[in-house]
């Protein structure tokens, strides 16, 4: 699948996605 | 923003499949007499080895088995239920002398653990949770998540097993979505996902208790089940099996499906199919996935087995002594697959 479809990639996602949420 | 793009790797015919890749082991016989519903694999401490044992389930029984040096398989310990019957086994990896059990009728209402005195002598039975549970997985590092609904809110409750026999709770951050499954993501440690009865995955950071996204996968397929997840270059790869997919499309039958999230964007994208051969009638009954190899009962009474990277089905296992496969479980103790009749037959391949 292309990169296109999913829209832009972080390898750190977890981390990313963690500091944003809700604690 | 839904499942488009899915390639379907070249389907093999039926005649070039047969179960000889799969060598029969050993069998187990069970006369218990009642329904048999389930088994697994467990490490069990038996006169100071650890062994890799066997664990049976019928519906008001659950028995370990121990092999013999004479290669027949030896029943040391039985738990009994006199009230509730039982509809699966929770294997907890990590865990040795331990098996947990979910109880209940259409759904789950009981979770309990089943040990031993600490002689070894008797058996013991340990009520761990209960309610309208909806889902239930055993978790590495000696964890069991499990969900449950009341008419207002849902509970996430993550227990860890600590040595000497007592539990620790945590919450996590409960959707608004009932959830179905769960799966732990390979390669990003302390992240867990779930499948909800709105089509949707969610992931949550078993550290924090924090839900942290909740993606929509497309309303293709209803219900899915989700067997595996693994994340990898940004991107999380789930495997998930569909009991509502149609049965005959023009590519073959879909049992289980490769899909790839984008964490980040919520954006998914379909990556492969995984279907029957030609020829081959059926839809997923129930299955397992371990490592890159999938295995599913199948309405027809036959058991296929996939290898996820090659794409295609390596081996199909026709109903034997006319009777339909039930259930089937990849060994957690060792490269085994498990593979189990109603009226108690146990295969190990």
């Amino acid at each position: 699948c292309s990169q296109a479809d999913l829209g832009p990639i972080s390898i750190n996602w977890f981390e990313e996605l963690s500091s944003e949420a809700p604690p | 923003h839904s499942i488009e793009q899915t390639e379907l790797a070249d389907v093999p015919a039926c005649d070039s499949l047969n179960p000889g890749n799969l060598q029969l082991v050993s069998k187990l016989k069970n006369h218990s007499g009642s329904c048999s519903v389930d088994v697994s694999a467990v490490w069990w401490e038996i006169a100071g080895v650890k062994e890799p044992c066997i664990v049976t389930a019928c519906e008001y029984a659950v028995s370990l088995w121990k092999l013999l040096d004479t290669g027949q398989w030896e029943k040391r310990y039985s738990w009994h239920f006199a009230e509730v019957p039982v509809l699966q086994i929770v294997p907890v990896p990590d865990v040795c002398n331990l098996v947990c059990v979910a109880l209940g009728n259409l759904e789950i209402r009981e979770i309990r653990a089943l040990l031993c005195s600490s002689d070894g002598g008797c058996e013991k039975q340990v009520l761990l949770r209960t309610g309208n549970i909806h889902a239930v997985l055993g978790l590495t590092q000696r964890r069991l998540v499990s969900s449950s609904r009341t008419l207002c809110d849902q509970q996430v409750e993550v227990m860890t097993f600590a040595e000497g026999g007592s539990e620790e709770k945590q919450f996590l951050m409960p959707p608004e979505e009932t959830v179905l499954t769960f799966a732990e993501v390979q390669g990003t440690q302390e992240a867990l996902l779930g499948t909800t009865i709105m089509n949707n995955i969610v992931i949550w950071n078993l550290k924090t208790g924090q839900l942290l996204k909740k993606m929509h996968i497309g309303d293709s397929y209803q219900a899915s089940v989700c067997h595996k997840a693994y994340s990898e270059m940004g991107l999380l790869f789930v495997v998930l099996s569909h009991p509502c997919a149609k049965e005959k499309e023009p590519s073959g039958s879909p049992v289980f499906q490769l899909i790839a999230i984008n964490p980040k964007t919520a954006l998914s994208v379909g990556v492969m199919l995984y279907c029957l051969p030609q020829g081959q009638a059926g839809r997923f009954l129930e299955g397992d996935v371990k490592d890159n190899f999938a295995a599913a009962v199948l309405t027809s009474g036959t058991i296929a087995i996939w290898d996820l990277l090659l794409g295609h089905c390596t081996a199909l296992l026709p109903p034997i002594s006319d009777q339909n496969w039930s259930f089937v479980k990849w060994s957690g103790t060792d490269s085994h697959l498990l593979a189990g009749q109603k009226d108690g037959n146990i295969f190990v391949y």
